[in-house]
């Protein structure tokens, strides 16, 4: 779309075609469009590096100017709960993002609450001692809810400062899984004042338009507060952060570029966007 | 069933008998909103809506069904054809073992396909030996052979210190001395985009010769699962799919972005995280769920 002599249909066209193709969804992309197409009318943009501009700032607003930092409790331990659909790359997450909270001082614990799937809690384990946190695990297929009283229990009595449970990959589309869900939060909310500050929803940034589905069911079941988008080092360019953060409201708070314990960042809305067209 | 604004259409094109090449735009528009809400590449489906407009334009009414009707009929049909046939069965060699590798993207689900594949050709009498090649994600060596004890199948490792290459070819040593007559290689999840890591592939390929290479992907990817399988299959060939996460709610748009741009068959659905689940794919159910 860059270096074009003039705003026609043509211009539009392929802005549609990139936005789809980027995952943003049909009618996202119809309704920027439509708001283009309105502004040039109106004489408001008579270029296409201005109508890129717009398109740009247009999609910045959807996907939320500003990136906020994650919540901490007033006092004592801040909880942060993650969650997702299988595979999205949650426990690989919580290991990258014990390493973050490390890496300036702080007492970090992890909680294994997928007590599912096999040698999941071997794996979590592995990346607690690559971040130099605590772990907390039962044995394969007790309850987690029960693993999440354990650790709330010694995150308070040894005055940890973040505990970030990993839980066991679920479709949103299965009530009794997500029901698991509701209680691993209401008994970490019970254990520790105002747990979970956090709920963080981990999407595949290679998800099509079911990740509105699910961020929509992840909401309804634990409250979102915000997303991770992993896998963005792949060619997909995860549209779908803008269609959830349009129709939901959460926002991205992480992104995950690879595998290792450094790659994941604080979400830079305007390099997320800039990445759209490059 | 159909979106509503696809049923709007028709109904307003009821009392038709003849549709004009307007009113064929008009539900091919719809048509397109429907395909690409379900995740089917933005180009795949440009190409599908042109050779559906060719046949649609002109459509008489026939038998009980309206015009419109038949357009649908033929969009279904069409997609049905292009998924292709049911291929559901692994291509067992002539002179054993039969060795299939399964590669993917991360998170795909190839460690649990494999279990899963694995499970299903000792139930069919075969002695299938897995073997444990992932030897960078913590704990995925442990992750098999966990499967593995619960199946009551063996797994061939070298410990996460070898070189993928070099247990591929020790685990179909070890299948041939020890009568295992189908070898199933788990391998790394990894981008297509990763020149290393591909590169891997084609020496495990280049050692071993697998009659099968099995692409797992997610239902529920979106526009990417045309260059993911592109890749895959212009640098290995792949011989077949597997579709994971089916038990969901996503439409599996994907499913017919690879089939399109690779011409692979989607041999098996994964429909759900235990060991049994999974089903030979059907290309006529994933036509229609695709439609919505
Ligand atoms: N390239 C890339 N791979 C990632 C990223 N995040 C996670 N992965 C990989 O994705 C795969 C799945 O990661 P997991 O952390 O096991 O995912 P999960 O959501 O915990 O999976 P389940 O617990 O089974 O639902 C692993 O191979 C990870 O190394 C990322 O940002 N980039
Ligand atoms: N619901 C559902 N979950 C599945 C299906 N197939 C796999 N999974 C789950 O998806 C997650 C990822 O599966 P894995 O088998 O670890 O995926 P992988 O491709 O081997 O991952 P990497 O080795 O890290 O690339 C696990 O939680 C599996 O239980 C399926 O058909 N349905
Ligand atoms: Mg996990
Ligand atoms: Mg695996």
């Amino acid at each position: 779309v860059r270096g074009r002599a003039k705003i026609d249909d043509d211009l539009l066209d392929d802005i549609e075609e990139l936005l789809i193709e980027s995952d943003l969804g049909v009618s996202v992309a119809t309704e920027v469009i439509e708001n283009l197409k309105k502004k040039v009318a109106e004489g408001r943009v008579t270029s296409p590096d201005a109508v890129m501009g717009l398109l740009k700032e247009e999609l910045l607003a959807l996907v939320g100017e500003e990136g906020e930092s994650i919540r901490a409790a007033a006092g004592g331990t801040t909880v942060i709960m993650v969650v997702g659909v299988n595979g999205t790359g949650k426990t690989t997450t919580v290991g990258k993002l014990a390493a973050l909270l490390r890496a300036s001082g702080n007492r970090v614990m992890v909680a294994a609450a997928d007590t599912f799937r096999a040698a999941a809690i071997e794996q979590l384990e592995v990346w607690a001692r690559r971040a130099g946190a605590e772990f907390i695990s039962q044995q394969q297929g007790s309850d987690p809810a029960a693993v999440v009283y354990d650790a709330a229990a010694a995150a308070r009595s040894r005055k940890v400062d973040y505990l970030l449970i990993d839980t066991a990959g679920r479709l949103h589309t299965k009530s009794n899984l997500m029901e698991e869900l509701k209680k691993i939060r209401r008994v970490v909310g019970r254990e520790l004042e105002g747990a979970p500050h956090e709920v963080l929803l981990v999407v595949d940034a290679t998800t099509g338009q079911n990740g509105v589905a699910q961020a929509s069911r992840f909401k309804d079941a634990v409250d979102v507060t915000g997303l991770v988008l992993t896998k963005l080092d792949g060619t997909a360019k995860g549209g779908i952060a803008i269609s959830i953060r349009k129709e939901l409201g959460i926002p991205v708070r992480f992104i995950g570029v690879g595998e290792a314990v450094e790659d994941l960042r604080e979400f830079n809305p305007r390099l997320f966007i800039d990445a759209l067209f490059s | 069933g159909l979106s509503e604004k696809l049923q709007e259409v028709l109904r307003k094109l009821r009392s038709k008998g003849k549709l004009t090449e307007k009113d064929v735009d008009e539900i091919l528009r719809e048509v397109r909103v429907a395909l690409l809400e379900a995740d089917v590449n933005f180009r795949v489906v440009r190409e599908f809506i042109q050779s559906i407009r060719e046949k649609a334009v002109g459509q008489e009414v026939l038998g009980s069904l309206t015009p419109g009707q038949q357009v649908i009929k033929i969009v279904h049909s069409e997609l049905t054809r292009l998924m292709g046939g049911v291929q559901s069965k692994i291509a067992i060699a002539s002179r054993p073992p039969t060795i299939v590798m399964l590669v993917g993207l991360q998170g795909a689900g190839k460690t649990t396909a494999c279990a899963k594949l694995a499970g299903s050709l000792k139930k069919q009498g075969h002695s299938p030996l897995m073997v444990a090649a992932d030897v960078y994600r913590p704990a995925a060596i442990r992750q098999l052979e966990v499967l593995g004890e619960t199946l009551d199948i063996p797994v061939f490792s070298m410990g996460a210190d070898q070189n993928p290459v070099d247990i591929a070819k020790g685990a179909v040593s070890s299948a041939m001395s020890k009568g295992r007559d189908v070898v199933l290689i788990d391998t790394a999840g990894r981008l297509h985009i990763d020149e290393e890591l591909m590169a891997e592939l084609e020496a495990i390929k280049a050692a071993v010769s697998p009659h099968e290479i099995l692409l797992v992907a997610d239902a529920m990817t979106g526009q990417d699962a045309v260059n993911v399988a592109k890749a895959f299959n212009e640098r290995l060939g792949i011989t077949g799919v597997v579709l994971t996460k089916l038990d969901g709610d996503a439409r599996g748009g994907a499913a017919l972005s690879i089939r399109s741009v690779t011409g692979c068959p989607v041999k098996f659905a994964g429909v759900g995280e235990k060991l049994d689940a999974l089903e030979p794919f059907h290309p006529e159910r994933m036509a229609s769920r695709i439609l919505g």
